[in-house]
């Protein structure tokens, strides 16, 4: 019994000695990777991205002579993969800049509107995340998440509020809940974008912000993207109550038009306060269509 | 570029898209 003991003993003090260093050195690798990770965060918002797309905005405003405009356009038809055949315009010498281009409006009828379903998509893209809002926070990709109240921007009454009543101050039905949906417009994909259903805008709300990448790579990389990021929040009512509908700017892409509200001025600000924002309040709420063309992303 | 939803619906709000999905403008995402 006596042997069997110490045997034991012994087997023990081997595995302690096995286990200790493992741990240490594993805990060790992956401090590091975080860091490595938050070490390349950092250095990629201090990027100026801002100057660069407003750099790219400017060079894509100016005229293309005709000789160049075809093959110019065409390699960004070709690198980006764009559906030439679905624009309203398809000769390419029409096209005065890449901007104009790229803002390119579609042939009618090439997107029939769905009658049968209350929400339809707004824009071409790639649905990278879906699905109910729960204790105040989305998800800008499966698992990576961002507060709701950072997203929407909140009022000086409502700063104290947790994220949780926060969200549940949005519902103007207690018993509903609170959805979400992000789509992702690739450089190749139609930059304007529509109603996804018949609702009423109130209030924009403007944060002059970072122009990172919305890159699905790097939304699975920066948790919160979309809360750094250049955009315009427009919330409303409809037919269940409370309805907003964003759209986020992205490297290159920091110029948003919206149709119905000509005073919106987008990536015009250098530097901004974190989190700071601009209100604008629709005196009389503007009644906006299923389908309806609402505004368009340039390059800037 | 992105856009992101944020709506209220009743609980039976049945999304008809799955993530990595390729949508076009008008087609269909949910209803109740």
């Amino acid at each position: 019994v006596k042997t069997k003991t110490e045997a034991v003993r012994k087997s023990r003090r081997r595995y302690v000695w096995f286990i200790i260093p493992l741990g240490f050195g594993s805990g060790l690798y992956f401090y590091n990777k975080v860091a490595d990770v938050e070490r390349k965060v950092t250095l990629y918002r201090k990027m100026p991205l801002k100057a660069i797309s407003r750099l790219w905005g400017k060079v894509n405003q100016m005229d293309l002579p005709v000789f160049l405009r075809k093959p110019l356009i065409g390699l960004y038809i070709w690198m980006f993969g764009c559906k030439i055949d679905e624009a309203e315009i398809e000769d390419l010498q029409h096209y005065k800049n890449l901007g104009e281009f790229f803002r390119r409006e579609l042939k009618p009828n090439v997107r029939p509107i769905d009658l049968d379903h209350q929400v339809t998509s707004p824009a071409d893209g790639k649905v990278l995340h879906y699905g109910e809002v729960t204790s105040g926070y989305l998800e800008q990709v499966k698992g990576v998440t961002y507060s709701l109240k950072g997203f929407l921007g909140t009022t000086p009454e409502m700063a104290a509020v947790d994220d949780d009543n926060f969200q549940r101050n949005l519902l103007r039905n207690p018993e509903n809940a609170l959805y979400h949906c992000v789509i992702y417009l690739a450089p190749g994909d139609y930059h304007r974008f529509h109603s996804p259903t018949d609702w009423l805008i109130k209030h924009r709300r403007h944060f002059p912000g970072e122009l990172l990448s919305v890159n699905p790579g790097v939304a699975r990389w920066i948790e919160g993207l979309f809360n750094f990021n250049e955009r315009v929040v427009y919330t409303g009512e409809w037919e269940h109550g409370f309805f907003s509908m964003t759209a986020v700017g992205a490297t290159n892409v920091g110029s948003i038009k919206i149709y119905c509200d000509e005073a919106l001025s987008t990536n015009m600000v250098k530097k901004h306060p974190a989190g700071s924002f601009l209100d604008e309040e629709f005196k009389i709420a503007v009644p906006i269509m299923k389908g309806q063309m609402l505004g368009e992303f340039n390059l800037g | 570029s992105t856009i992101v939803l944020v709506f209220e619906a009743p609980l039976n709000f049945d999304f008809k898209i799955t993530n990595n999905q390729k949508v076009k403008y008008g087609e269909p995402m949910g209803t109740v």
